[in-house]
């Protein structure tokens, strides 16, 4: 599924701004 | 021990809300109801005053929008940045419009999915069930969070810069007309529950990790996170409405309407691509729709 959603993918994947847990 | 650790959850996604989503509610109805000291809605409701409401935006959020457009990916810049005042004919208002909306939607996509990522336990789902409950819940999101920017004569767009009459809005052509009202029907409805930020970050949390969307590979970790958000939502909402009766429930029974408003949504946006010629789909909007529902 992430293959065929590769912008949706990349953005949680992207670790710029994520929220420290 | 086990009410303050929802209390904590309940701090912990408020906290997120507060800093991926730049218009909050309060922010919002402050500016609706003339409290807001200057900040005071550019009011557009006729052709005249949508061309000069783009010219106020174009020339104060250049560097934003080419931000947007990086966001996106490939192959967008071309037409977004032909989506400029007076560059096209007054007959191609209604797709011009369409595109900052759909400029707006990308972004708030990206916002959306930031907050996804600060849920506990988001972040450590299978990473195909973590596109599914995107793929699945940003839409519901989205139309969630444009109530707390309606009113039953309006709405706010950029960020609470502009104001936009429903009545303009329906004399657009169709199927453009057809495209927010359903929204303001919702909105006006919903917020007579009166929810505050803090109500709305647990609520699009619980949307967020729906485990019954199509394709899910493991279904238990979602349902135990919900089950968890819901517990802190319910808790939250008997504290910070104390006199409002079944709330809790009232809010839950909204979620039919979102997923009905999703399917009606996406079936416009499906059939603009059949009417429209000139129509171009944002590409991450696109894979978000592609075979949806």
């Amino acid at each position: 599924l992430k293959e065929k959603h590769k912008i949706l993918h990349r953005l949680l994947q992207n670790s710029t701004s994520p929220v420290e847990l | 021990p086990e009410a303050a650790d929802l209390r904590a959850l309940a701090r912990h996604l408020y906290e997120a809300y507060l800093k991926y989503f730049p218009l909050t509610k309060a922010k919002a109805r402050a500016i609706l109801s003339g409290k807001s000291g200057d900040n005071v809605p550019f009011v557009i409701h006729d052709i005249k005053s949508l061309m000069e409401g783009e010219q106020l935006i174009n020339n104060g959020q250049t560097s934003f929008q080419e931000q947007q457009i990086a966001t996106a990916g490939h192959g967008v810049t071309h037409t977004f940045t032909h989506c400029n005042i007076g560059s096209e004919p007054p007959d191609g208002v209604e797709l011009r419009f369409f595109y900052s909306c759909q400029s707006r939607s990308a972004e708030a996509v990206r916002e959306v999915t930031e907050f996804a990522k600060s849920i506990p336990g988001f972040v450590n789902l299978d990473l195909n069930d973590q596109v599914t409950l995107l793929k699945y819940g940003v839409i519901e999101v989205l139309i969630l969070m444009m109530s707390p920017l309606m009113n039953k004569d309006g709405t706010l767009i950029s960020y609470g810069q502009i104001f936009m009459t429903r009545e303009f809005l329906k004399s657009l052509r169709k199927p453009f007309c057809q495209m927010l009202e359903p929204k303001f029907d919702f909105s006006v409805k919903f917020n007579t529950l009166e929810l505050d930020d803090s109500d709305m970050a647990l609520f699009l949390a619980v949307i967020i990790l729906s485990g019954d969307r199509p394709g899910l590979l493991n279904v238990k970790p979602i349902e135990q996170l919900q089950e968890t958000v819901l517990h802190s939502l319910e808790l939250h909402l008997k504290i910070n409405h104390p006199d409002s009766l079944q709330l809790f429930a009232k809010v839950l029974q909204k979620m039919t309407d979102l997923r009905q408003m999703v399917t009606d949504h996406v079936q416009l946006i499906q059939l603009l691509k059949k009417t429209e010629v000139d129509m171009f789909l944002h590409p991450l909007l696109q894979e978000i729709m592609k075979d949806l529902y």
